[in-house]
């Protein structure tokens, strides 16, 4: 396949930290995701969204990104965020 | 299906709206008759009745807002396409179950040409949320993640099989009452309640206030209550995941589908495997999953043949204590072998009862004897038990009601217990 634009893989990262996906940014130390927790996180997404699971962030898998969805994160406590329930 | 960990505790929740959209094609009535009915198909499956109210008068329990942007709650709207809704999960929080639907979005309803966003298919999604579940990746299931456009009549929509089971794991399952349906004129005839198959969730299930556990067993934190094939999990917050029990074989995976009754249960400190015994037999669980076949409780030092009824790992001297009728076992888990002397009498355990249904350590480290409807407190490292000892289990652990006195059963035989001796200690007893 190929290669994704570096912004649709940022795009993408992105996405799967704020759905739960891959483990929210760490404050204090500058991580890197490996490849193959990558590979896994696109994985349970496209499980989800219905699509193949290839592991790759293929075009089929950018543009599901695109679609509209609730807000809420697929997978419950890696975001953390909605146990958060200030006004 | 996924559960978000909180539930509503009550049956009966209330909602109202307090904005409405501001640009919608969809009037005012229209809007509260597709919420109307969105709850409604919830509510069909599991009982819960909805009561919208007037907010002034009263804090509902799911209030429903069409906003934009940022609206007060962290979570901002991103205009058209994008997010589209959300919800918060129960709880006690004012916001808890409360739903925003972004007024950014061409909210529409019955839309044959594909534009705009179904709002009864959203709505529907959303307060599966405010319900208590969480994504589903299941193919048919309305809490996929991603919208997929309309889901057809509102009268006639039911849930999906994954949907079912989520809601019901949560609130269980009882016959619909008129409340379940919607009171506003429908739109259409209302659903047909669904045809269960044998074995689906709606299967009567014993009723957890009257007690007579199999096993109880503080796995990980949480206590696990067993009767039968079945088995309730409390959480170390105290709330049960679901009133509605869980099936074993469902749960515990390998478990020979001919056990229909675990008669004790206990989490072995040393490597956190869970043990179940059942007849003269016990399985070793690593997680959910099986490791290996059945093993016989000779392993424990108990002769051929021989059961038992409860067994605990005491944390005071990490043994693991195995109890028959009046006479008990202990097993030493770090030289993996049972000590010797035993069985001796479970009159060590002053005031306890004889063959108890089960024995657990609680989080705070007391034991507790479990039998018919009564359990009975042995504060950390004592053995002897409380002198309120014993009580009704269902009030204090399973969220039932306090029984009425000629309800109340007598509490069965127990060890004696001494008033005042000139004791000599064995450091061994």
């Amino acid at each position: 396949a190929e290669n994704p634009r570096a912004q649709d893989v940022s795009m993408g990262v992105e996405w799967l930290t704020r759905y739960g996906y891959l483990p929210p940014a760490d404050p204090v130390h500058a991580q890197m995701q490996s490849l193959k927790k990558l590979q896994d996180a696109i994985k349970v997404m496209q499980r989800f969204a219905g699509l193949p699971e290839t592991g790759q962030m293929d075009p089929i898998t950018i543009a599901t990104m695109h679609k509209p969805r609730c807000s809420l994160p697929d997978i419950l406590g890696a975001a953390g965020l909605v146990r958060r329930r200030r006004r | 299906y996924s559960l978000s960990g909180s539930v509503w505790k009550k049956r009966t929740l209330t909602w109202s709206i307090q904005s409405f959209s501001q640009r919608s094609q969809l009037s005012q009535q229209i809007v509260r008759t597709l919420m109307s009915y969105a709850l409604a198909v919830w509510a069909a499956e599991s009982g819960l009745t909805f009561q919208e109210v007037n907010s002034q008068y009263q804090e509902p329990d799911i209030i429903i807002h069409f906003a934009r942007a940022y609206h007060q709650d962290s979570y901002p709207f991103d205009g058209p396409g994008g997010t589209l809704a959300h919800a918060f999960f129960p709880g006690e929080h004012p916001i808890s179950g409360d739903t925003h639907f972004d007024d950014e979005e061409t909210w529409t309803f019955g839309s044959t040409d594909g534009e705009g966003i179904d709002l009864f298919a959203v709505a529907v999604h959303e307060f599966g949320h405010a319900l208590g579940l969480g994504h589903s990746s299941a193919p048919n299931s309305i809490m996929r993640p991603f919208y997929q456009g309309p889901v057809g009549d509102p009268g006639t929509y039911h849930l999906s099989q994954d949907d079912r089971d989520g809601l019901q794991q949560l609130y269980g399952k009882i016959s619909q009452t008129p409340n379940a349906r919607p009171t506003r004129k429908p739109l259409a005839p209302p659903p047909q309640p669904p045809v269960m198959p044998p074995g689906s969730p709606s299967t009567p299930v014993p009723d957890r206030c009257e007690g007579n556990f199999d096993a109880v067993a503080n796995i990980r934190g949480e206590i696990f209550f067993f009767k039968g094939p079945w088995f309730w999990r409390l959480q170390p917050s105290g709330q049960l995941v679901s009133p509605r029990p869980a099936g074993l074989h469902r749960f515990w995976e390998g478990l020979p589908t001919h056990v229909k009754v675990i008669q004790a249960a206990y989490a072995r400190p040393l490597d956190g495997r869970i043990i179940l015994f059942s007849g003269p037999q016990f399985w070793v669980f690593q997680e959910r999953q099986l490791e290996g076949a059945a093993r016989p409780l000779v392993e424990f030092g108990l002769p051929p043949g021989e059961e038992v009824d409860a067994v605990f790992s005491w944390p005071l001297n990490g043994k693991t204590y195995l109890i028959r009728g009046q006479k008990y076992w202990r097993y030493d888990e770090v030289a993996a072998r049972p000590d010797p002397g035993y069985p001796r009498a479970l009159s060590l355990w002053e005031g306890a009862p004889f063959a108890p249904d089960d024995v657990t350590v609680s989080n705070t480290g007391d034991t507790y004897f479990f039998k018919g409807t009564h359990f009975w407190r042995f504060v950390k490292g004592s053995v002897k038990s409380e002198s309120d000892s014993p009580q009704p289990i269902g009030p204090k652990w399973l969220d039932c009601p306090v029984p009425n006195t000629d309800q109340v059963t007598s509490p069965p035989k127990t060890t004696s217990k001494t008033q005042s001796c000139d004791c000599h200690c064995e450091l061994n007893q």
